[in-house]
């Protein structure tokens, strides 16, 4: 999986993202980053569902844009409804 | 904005806070304030009410905590997750949780509760998460508060689950110290405009950081924050027009111009209004118009307008020229002016002409805000 930003900075980064996706885009927990490597891949959805939601450019791909957004403090109700 | 699943909302009207315990970082009476501030904001765009009482179950409980506290949403220690609510309901529902490993403060040093505040009780109130980053309900924390408003999209929120408050219009409030600019009235007999424009059908009256819009199928026009569909627009334009065979709207604002189309701001803007071939002199434009019929804009400049033919991309030679030498009628300076069914209306001040651009005269006179059916 194409991860730039995110792999340079190595595992927690991936945490990061891994955490994000499940706590605020309903990920679901059993789904790893690095599971699949096609686009309709379940993670690529919730990257750009969070991407689209946040504003953000929607690539799929987690670039520096979005990884800073991540990192931002935040609310912590999910985004997205359960 | 977004709502909860299922759309929980109060049934009542009146509701209660409790302050149940306090951070260390603020004085008591400070975290009392940020919270009175921040339920002001929604009361004041709704028909809540709300007291505070200090002992017993409130509908919403207001807490600091740190880590695990009770509810298997622990926070997580300085930074990332700030605060949590849970939507209307009995129970823990209503309440707002505040991370107080958190530095909080009154200003923008630290992270500032009155903000985060405001926000959470928009979910203790039913709303949910907003994808729009100029709203309150944007879940990611703004550290520049300065921008910070209650935006046309909490309030489209909040009141699609209560209504508006019984008394005033819905206005946008700001949920800061400073006073917020007025609300025009729609009606008022001195009402000016900045620039007016049409938009797929639709025409747009623009006026500091809110604009009309008039649909001619509909007879009440809407009332919006430029900012609700255009974010990074700038409040108090000089100047809009469409060039409809490009389904695109560019607005002006002194030396810049902006694109769009629909809600959405073109890439590559602003531009300087200096690439459309105006001499240096050139400083803002007042108000500008596109003719359907030979594909010319017109921009008018104090006394002068110059003529920009849209198919070449350039400006027309021979210009500017004296707007009353062509336009006779229309005289001193235009504030505004926009195109509809062949005829011209001029804007200056209160006043609107109607302009016949075949009999090159003016064929009514109109009050400015003839267009909102005042």
């Amino acid at each position: 999986y194409p991860l730039k930003g995110a792999a340079r900075d190595g595992d927690d980064s991936m945490d990061l993202v891994q955490h994000y996706l499940e706590k605020y885009y309903n990920l679901a927990k059993d789904v790893k980053l690095f599971a699949r490597r096609q686009d309709s891949s379940p993670v690529v959805r919730k990257i750009q569902e969070m991407q689209k939601f946040l504003g953000l450019k929607v690539t799929g791909k987690l670039n520096s844009d979005t990884l800073e957004v991540m990192q931002k403090p935040r609310c912590g109700v999910p985004d997205v409804g359960r | 904005f977004s709502t909860f699943p299922g759309m929980p909302r109060w049934r009542k009207t009146h509701l209660t806070y409790r302050i149940v315990d306090y951070t260390l970082d603020l004085p008591r009476d400070a975290v009392d304030s940020a919270i009175e501030k921040a339920v002001k904001v929604w009361e004041k765009v709704t028909p809540l009410t709300f007291s505070r009482i200090y002992e017993g179950e409130a509908d919403i409980m207001i807490t600091f905590a740190v880590r695990d506290h009770g509810d298997f949403y622990p926070f997580d220690g300085p930074g990332m997750v700030l605060a949590h609510a849970y939507p209307p309901g009995p129970g823990i529902n209503g309440d707002a949780h505040f991370d107080d490993d958190e530095q909080w403060t009154k200003d923008t040093s630290g992270t500032n509760l009155f903000y985060v505040a405001a926000h959470e009780l928009g979910h203790s109130l039913g709303l949910q998460h907003s994808a729009n980053a100029e709203a309150l309900m944007y879940p990611v924390y703004n550290t520049d508060l300065a921008q910070v408003r209650l935006s046309q999209d909490d309030v489209n929120g909040i009141q699609s689950l209560y209504g508006p408050p019984p008394t005033s219009p819905a206005d946008p409030v700001v949920p800061t110290e400073s006073v917020p600019p007025e609300t025009p009235d729609m009606c008022d007999p001195t009402l000016s405009f900045d620039a007016v424009s049409t938009l797929r059908g639709e025409i747009l009256f623009f006026k500091d950081r809110h604009f009309w819009r008039k649909s001619l199928r509909t007879l009440e026009p809407g009332f919006y924050l430029l900012s609700s569909f255009w974010p990074s627009l700038p409040s108090g334009i000089d100047a809009a027009y469409e060039v409809t065979s490009k389904d695109t709207v560019f607005i002006f604002k002194q030396n810049q111009f902006w694109a769009i189309r629909g809600n959405e701001v073109q890439a590559g803007y602003p531009r300087g209004i200096h690439t459309l071939g105006f001499p240096p002199t050139v400083r803002k434009i007042d108000a500008a118009l596109f003719d359907k019929e030979k594909k010319k804009s017109y921009f008018f400049v104090e006394d002068k307008y110059w003529r920009f033919d849209e198919k070449k991309q350039s400006m027309d030679p021979g210009f500017p020229r004296q707007i009353v030498e062509d336009f006779p009628g229309i005289e001193p300076k235009v504030d505004a002016v926009f195109e509809s069914f062949g005829f011209f209306y001029f804007f200056n001040g209160s006043s609107q002409l109607e302009f016949d651009p075949n009999a090159k005269k003016v064929t009514h006179v109109l009050k400015s805000n003839s267009w909102l059916n005042c």
